[in-house]
């Protein structure tokens, strides 16, 4: 089911994982954070995905969120565009990073 | 057509006219820009409109963006979020909005 693989892909991240949409700005903004920081992102289009709806749904049933871009630092739940820039200002982004190994 | 529908509106345009997708955040954001100036806004939701696909199409064969927000101050394409808030910064959008007699 779509809950049991988004519940393995959070149980099995030892990096940045996050559900997207290619065509979305605010999708773009969160992967232009990592990637300019030199950090890779493992990322899933959910309008590319043949079960992105359910992902999506999924996703919700988990975090509560319903919306993307859906962003986790290992197990941990970031949470969308705004709270990932807000953790990147308040150093708690880099706190998580260093959780996983990263910077 | 969709063509002409879009050629037709933009030309009776006099304030501003907004194509927009409901769920989109930069589309929400250009909104935002204009409801927080008390600014009247027409919009189009593409997403909710049975030919939004086409009228996307259309404002592509007429602006040269495929993308939305796509926005209008009066028969002046402005552009998208981004050229928006450059225009807001720049105080190009407000020479607009005193051409078709706001602000
Ligand atoms: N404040 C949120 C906004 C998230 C949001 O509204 N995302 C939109 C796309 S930009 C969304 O998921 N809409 C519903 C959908 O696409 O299914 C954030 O910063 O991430
Ligand atoms: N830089 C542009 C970005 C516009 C953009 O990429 N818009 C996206 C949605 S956020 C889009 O239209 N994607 C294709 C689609 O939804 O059909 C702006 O500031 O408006
Ligand atoms: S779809 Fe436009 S910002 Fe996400």
């Amino acid at each position: 089911s779509a809950r049991a693989k988004v519940a393995r892909a959070i149980e099995s991240n030892d990096g940045v994982l996050m559900y997207s949409k290619s065509f979305c700005s605010f999708s773009h903004g969160a992967k232009e954070v990592f990637r300019s920081a030199g950090v890779d992102v493992t990322v899933h289009e959910l309008d590319e995905e043949p079960d992105g709806v359910e992902v999506q749904k999924a996703l919700f049933e988990e975090t509560g969120q319903r919306t993307v871009p859906n962003i986790f630092i290992g197990k941990a739940h970031v949470g969308g565009y705004s709270e990932l820039m807000e953790g990147v200002k308040d150093g708690h982004v880099h706190d998580l990073l260093e959780v996983v190994g990263i910077k």
